[in-house]
């Protein structure tokens, strides 16, 4: 049997918010190690990769890795059935079809249960290479979820160059252009707040609005994102969540013709 | 103007 017992149920509530519009369906990989998910959207410009480490559930029990195959909008929608304390147990019997999602709230005196029937998905896995970036940048995660809704003002895509000044953000359509330049904090009171440019070399890369703005939507998980940039290969965008696992978007670059 | 790539051209199929 697999069962996953999450404390803070409203973690995997954020997580299927922030993944629902990018992904219709996902197979959840369930190991002795933990729960993990590596799916494309559909036009195979973005992937996204989660892991949820086992030692982040309170109990996880898995005898044996089991694949679940999982609408998002139907969990989606069964996860608005429950209450932001509750404490949520993903559930799956040997040899079942259906994945059963427990709601119970903090003093148990409330406990609903919901079957979700299985889905056969065709799920091509991708290898992503070990990668050094050019550049790390690291930010608060509303200024990024900011940015990126300032720049969808102007145009459809989003250059961002890093320096050691630090990161710049620009964009330009048909109605004019605009940049947002974020220099790297000095003193801050919460390293939360903090921008910070790791840089091995300057690095400018463009990437589609419309993508840097669905990952954006996992901003609720973490009160930081990192952004890590090398010429000419993806863009890789993490939330850490918690202390248990990340959350990690995968963005091609458009690249000059 | 810049074309938008695929993640496959970067990323192998396992």
């Amino acid at each position: 049997m697999f069962e996953a017992r999450l404390p803070q149920g409203q973690i995997l509530k954020k997580l299927i918010e922030a993944v629902r519009e990018l992904v219709t369906d996902a197979n959840f990989e369930c190991k002795p190690s933990g729960l993990s998910l590596q799916a494309m959207d559909s036009s195979h410009v973005s992937l996204v990769s989660l892991l949820m480490r086992a030692d982040g559930f309170d109990p996880y029990q898995c005898d044996r890795n089991r694949t679940l195959g999982i609408n998002l909008r139907t969990l989606a929608s069964v996860l608005k059935c429950s209450s932001n304390d509750d404490i949520i147990t993903i559930r799956a019997e040997d040899d079942g079809d259906s994945a059963i999602l427990i709601f119970e709230s903090p003093s148990s005196d409330r406990l609903s249960e919901f079957d979700l029937k299985l889905v056969d998905i065709d799920n091509e896995q991708l290898v992503i290479p070990d990668t050094q970036y050019d550049a790390v940048v690291r930010m608060p995660s509303a200024e990024f979820q900011r940015i990126v809704r300032d720049m969808q003002i102007l145009g459809d895509s989003v250059t961002i160059a890093c320096s050691k000044d630090g990161v710049k953000f620009s964009a330009n359509g048909e109605i004019g252009s605009g940049s947002v330049r974020l220099k790297q904090s000095s003193a801050v009171d919460s390293e939360d707040d903090a921008v910070t440019v790791d840089l091995q070399q300057a690095v400018s890369l463009t990437f589609a609005l419309r993508y840097l703005s669905l990952f954006s939507k996992a901003a609720p998980l973490s009160p930081t994102v990192t952004l890590s940039f090398s010429k000419d290969v993806p863009l890789l965008v993490e939330f850490r969540i918690a202390d248990m696992g990340h959350l990690r978007f995968y963005l091609a670059p458009k690249i000059d013709e | 103007r810049a074309a938008q790539k695929s993640l496959l051209a970067f990323f192998s199929r396992q």
